[in-house]
């Protein structure tokens, strides 16, 4: 563990806990892309099927836990108890679009052909992409809460600090892992245009920040 | 076991 990467889990851990909590405060979820959050859950849900089988560490385990719990969570508040506010009109991505190009590619490149390890690389590559839709709902509707840019900068933050820890763990460990490494710049950059309109213009006072 | 080893991030 080094502080890139725990900079990082805890900058996740603030995204998601920054979006569940508007949610449950504004007993709302307009604006928020109910089909990334599934997409997310789904992330979750296929990377951490080893908490049973392997036991990395005691922090290892409680973050899996706690990422599981908050991302259904937000599931269920956006499709359940909040769902007349969930704003189907406006998140209407192709998730299949990014299902299928992401389970063919899992099955394609992948350290080796078992259950675990393809379901693995399948949640590595589909975290990439679960923004999309988010992002397309921003485009759509013109516009973000500012809550939702922070939500969206914290994970972007997460991404941006995970490369760090990459590059600390190449140079101090010599490890690297290819799939995570490439999948994670990906995903990274998707984030790299939200950036710089957060910056020029959320932090500017201007709480509502609309995408091209 | 190097495998489980290489998967320690979240």
């Amino acid at each position: 563990m080094n502080i890139f990467r725990l900079a990082g889990d805890m900058s996740h851990l603030v995204a998601i806990l920054i979006l569940l909590l508007k949610i449950w405060r504004s007993r709302s979820c307009a604006g928020i892309s109910g089909k990334s959050q599934v997409l997310f859950a789904l992330v979750f849900t296929t990377r951490y099927l080893d908490l049973f089988t392997s036991f990395i560490s005691a922090y290892n385990t409680v973050m899996k836990v706690v990422f599981l719990a908050l991302s259904y969570a937000t599931v269920y508040l956006i499709y359940m108890r909040f769902r007349n506010s969930y704003d189907s009109e406006n998140d209407t991505f192709r998730v299949e679009f990014l299902l299928v190009p992401v389970i063919g590619l899992s099955f394609l490149e992948n350290y080796s052909f078992t259950p675990m390890e393809i379901l693995w690389t399948f949640s590595i590559f589909l975290e990439s992409v679960a923004i999309m839709p988010q992002l397309f709902m921003i485009t759509k509707t013109g516009e973000a809460e500012s809550i939702t840019n922070h939500y969206l900068f914290f994970l972007g933050l997460y991404r941006a600090l995970y490369i760090v820890n990459w590059v600390w763990r190449y140079h101090t460990e010599g490890f690297f892992d290819q799939i995570a490494v490439v999948s994670g710049v990906v995903q990274t950059i998707f984030y790299c245009d939200f950036f710089y309109l957060y910056v020029t213009r959320v932090l500017r006072g201007r709480g509502k920040m609309s995408l091209p | 076991d190097e495998e489980a080893k290489a998967k320690d991030e979240l």
